[in-house]
């Protein structure tokens, strides 16, 4: 494709981003940094902040489908499912608006998200985050790092890496725009395991990388080897996927009174 | 696709929230 037809491209995606993804990094930075005119998030740091805030002042409603439950690790485990479910939801959506992305087999849509939804949902979940902690229930919300690393192991081993990634990835200074064709270059992703057209898939994914680098080299003139970076960041998502479902199966098989999402238990069924 | 079902469902009904 001409240099026009992947601005084209680049656009169609970067729309159907804002379009299906609730909170974009633009809004979290504007929380993060104070310079919103809404209030400031409620700040969560130990029990009675969590308590307090699922008494309806940060979420309106306890963890739906969750099991009530006295301890806090497992509450927080409900809470990091019910948000990856509706992240889920809205990659779905996404994922559907991206050129080429629907005239797929229905089957080879399945297998990029089920493999591609955790990766794409690790390299949004920076933009939420900064050393100290992370934005949750659409910005009304701010769970400190350090109350998620009190937790007992194996929940405090939950959120800790995903921080480690996002301090490094915060770095290369991305904006929703780059966002939204790298997300989808992850979704599009041609070496997922058990896809029927595998030719199919690497087409548009080459597309939607070849407009990625286009992208850059005009937003991030001064950025020489952001590119490259990008393509070693997906490698690393795609480690910190394999050690998330490790730690779930670990959990699932230890704590014997934790139960999983339906959709994630799809998900994680024969992933890796 | 009995395996997939709910992925299934979210990839064929756009309004349909899924009982989450």
């Amino acid at each position: 494709p001409g240099g026009s037809d992947l601005k084209t491209l680049a656009k169609q995606v970067n729309t159907a981003y804002l379009k299906n993804l609730s909170m974009t990094k633009k809004r979290a930075r504007s929380i993060l940094s104070g310079k919103t005119s809404s209030t400031s998030p409620f700040v969560i740091y130990d029990v009675d902040t969590l308590w307090k805030a699922e008494s309806g002042l940060v979420w309106s409603q306890l963890a739906p489908g969750a099991p009530l439950t006295k301890e806090i690790g497992v509450h927080v485990f409900y809470r990091c499912q019910c948000t990856t479910v509706e992240t889920v939801r809205e990659l779905t959506e996404f994922a559907k608006c991206i050129p080429g992305f629907v005239d797929l087999f229905l089957n080879d849509q399945v297998t990029l998200l089920k493999y591609g939804v955790h990766e794409a949902i690790f390299a949004m979940l920076p933009s939420l985050m900064n050393k100290d902690g992370l934005l949750v229930a659409n910005g009304k919300g701010f769970v400190t790092r350090e109350f998620l690393r009190s937790l007992r192991k194996p929940f405090s081993e939950i959120m800790e890496p995903k921080f480690e990634f996002a301090v490094k990835f915060n770095a290369l200074e991305l904006d929703d725009s780059d966002l939204a064709l790298f997300v989808a270059a992850i979704i599009l992703c041609g070496d997922r395991p058990g896809l029927m057209n595998v030719k199919q898939v690497e087409q548009s994914q080459d597309n939607i990388l070849q407009a990625l680098d286009l992208h850059l080299q005009a937003n991030h003139s001064d950025s020489v080897y952001l590119f490259p970076k990008l393509l070693q960041k997906m490698a690393d998502l795609r480690q910190l996927v394999t050690e998330n479902a490790q730690l779930v199966q670990k959990i699932k098989k230890t704590e014997s009174e934790t139960s999983l999402h339906p959709l994630l238990q799809e998900i994680y069924k024969d992933m890796y | 696709k009995e395996k997939h079902k709910i992925l299934h469902q979210l990839l064929q009904n756009s309004t349909s929230p899924v009982d989450l």
